[in-house]
């Protein structure tokens, strides 16, 4: 039953030919929250079937501009990642983290138990921008997850303090003006 | 000044250091070099004139003239990122204080990903702004392109032709303009170029190997169709909104193309979801 608030909103929002700019601005902000609170909905039941219990699972809205409370401020966490292709698939993950040289990130493919080659790539000028002072994250995190069909893959990321000062980001950076 | 190049296994895209512009897209694969450049540029919203009232609004698109402004005051800023591992490759482009781009490669991956950023867009100057991307190439298309309809057939559209009656084209933009749910795409006899989209949006093809697809805008005008609001949402912070989205470009021979453009759909508009949990 709890899909069925996202359901109504979605029939809502066709209906009436929704987020399209066809409706007066208070009306495109009602379509707008009927959808959060139906998404909002939906993430509990995503969590119950991941997990297989009532524990909470974190869904960051926000990845496309480097924004996510809980893993820019972790030192662990987990990834879970659930593919609805009936083919395995890779992806490429961006996830936001704080990046500086006392520390490494690893990352372990829980299925198979290996460690995975990352990359960090400093946050661009335009996200900054687009961000306004929300997110503290300064990098993303990148690896490859590989992923079943219809099925999910869980991946630990682990943030290390090294020994001895590492340069994490072995840019090469080049402005052209 | 310096030209830019990333690659990974399957493409090699060039920079020009004197315009900041993409130059050039080269299949490794298939040896295919094409040149492509790519611009964000703008049109400016019709507020009616004396051949007809009708302004730019949410439901119609009128652009003022027919050619568009650039987003950028001289050339865009370029820099570029390769890291240790290279995983990805990833070239910025600043095109002005609210026009940005990253164009990416990611290892064993057979895509260009092309991420946009465009807003708040400034309408200080009272003029309504649609902001297009456009993919210049020397494809001998001859007016012909392809746009797909949600994903199932894909359509051939003709500049300044509709296949059941004569048209007698009075918006030379506009009246080109078709809907692209998830992709377009141009081909000459040997090469195409597709562009998937992340987000419906409009398109068209307005001269020979060239496409565009706007991807915001923001108007003054009402086009008088019933809502009775100008499209100038000021979002959260009360200057306009900002948009985020991507495009994936694919390069090929056409009979690969129709292949590859099928399987990286279903990867984009299935995509996987990420959920985190405490440790």
């Amino acid at each position: 039953s709890s899909s069925k608030v996202l359901r109504d909103a979605m029939g809502v929002a066709q209906h009436h030919d929704a987020v399209s700019g066809t409706s007066k601005q208070h009306v495109a902000n009602d379509y707008a929250k009927r959808l959060y609170e139906g998404r909002e909905e939906c993430n509990k039941v995503i969590s119950t079937a991941l997990t297989g219990n009532n524990e909470q699972l974190i869904f960051c809205d926000y990845l496309n501009i480097t924004l996510c409370d809980l893993t820019q401020s972790s030192n662990q966490f987990v990834v879970m990642v659930y593919n609805p292709l009936a083919r395995g698939v890779s992806k490429y993950l961006r996830i936001p983290v704080n990046c500086d040289d006392h520390y490494v990130y690893v990352v372990d493919d829980l299925a198979t138990s290996t460690r995975l080659t990352v990359q960090l790539v400093p946050v661009s000028e335009a996200t900054l921008s687009v961000r306004r002072n929300r997110g503290s994250a300064n990098c993303e995190l990148v690896f490859l997850a590989k992923l079943p069909a219809l099925g999910h893959n869980t991946f630990q990321v682990t943030k290390h303090k090294t020994s001895k000062t590492v340069s994490l980001l072995k840019t090469k950076v080049e402005k052209v003006i | 000044n310096q030209d830019v190049t990333i690659t990974n296994e399957f493409y090699k895209v060039k920079f020009d250091g004197n315009t900041g512009l993409m130059a050039s897209i080269e299949n490794i694969a298939s040896g295919i070099t094409v040149p492509v450049k790519q611009d964000m540029l703008w049109y400016n919203a019709s507020m009616g004139n004396d051949e007809s009232k009708q302004q730019s609004g949410a439901y119609i698109f009128r652009p003022n003239v027919s050619t568009p402004f650039q987003c950028s005051n001289g050339k865009p800023q370029l820099s570029i990122f390769k890291g240790s591992n290279l995983l990805v490759q990833e070239v910025y482009q600043k095109f002005s204080d609210w026009v940005w781009q990253v164009i990416r490669l990611y290892a064993g991956k057979k895509q260009i990903e092309v991420e946009w950023t465009v807003g708040p867009i400034p309408v200080q100057d009272k003029w309504g702004k649609e902001i297009i991307s456009r993919y210049e190439t020397n494809l001998e298309t001859n007016g012909y392109f392809y746009t797909d309809s949600n994903g199932r057939e894909i359509l051939e559209r003709r500049k300044d032709y509709r296949p059941t009656w004569h048209l007698n084209q009075s918006e030379s933009v506009a009246g080109n303009y078709y809907p692209v749910n998830s992709r377009i795409y141009i081909h000459d006899n040997q090469v195409q170029l597709t562009v998937l989209n992340d987000r419906s949006q409009g398109g068209s093809s307005l001269s020979t190997g060239q496409l565009e697809l706007m991807i915001h805008r923001r108007l003054l005008g009402e086009d008088s169709k019933g809502v009775g609001e100008a499209l100038n949402e000021t979002g959260q912070f009360g200057d306009g909104l900002i948009s985020r989205g991507k495009h994936w470009l694919l390069l090929d021979t056409v009979t690969s193309s129709a292949k590859q453009h099928r399987l990286l759909a279903e990867e984009i508009y299935m995509s996987p979801l990420v959920a985190f949990q405490h440790h």
